[in-house]
């Protein structure tokens, strides 16, 4: 599979392109967390598509994003 | 901090994806 590129991105529909982000980062957040893979996903499909972007690029800055998506997930789910 | 992130977002579904098993 080649690399999503902001070009390829950009020549998509608006509605197409967080769908886009989306099919490359789930199989990535789901290595990481399989339960909670559909949630995390689209908490991190609200970032902006640029900065999206280079996390599908930097392994480090996904796994600081899917960690920092579960405390805010834990912390949602302890104040119900 | 406070996190930017909304644990209220809409779960991403994808299209083409089969989970491992």
């Amino acid at each position: 599979q080649e690399p999503l590129t902001a070009s390829m991105v950009a020549a998509a529909l608006p509605h197409e392109q967080k769908q886009m982000i989306g099919e490359r980062l789930y199989p990535l957040v789901y290595e990481i967390h399989s339960q909670l893979a559909n949630k995390i996903t689209g908490m991190l499909l609200e970032i902006d598509s640029s900065e999206l972007l280079l996390m599908l690029e930097s392994p480090e800055s996904l796994h600081a994003k899917v960690e920092e998506a579960l405390a805010v997930l834990q912390a949602h789910q302890a104040m119900e | 901090r406070k996190s930017t992130l909304n644990p209220n977002a809409k779960e991403f579904n994808p299209r083409s994806f089969s989970q491992p098993k």
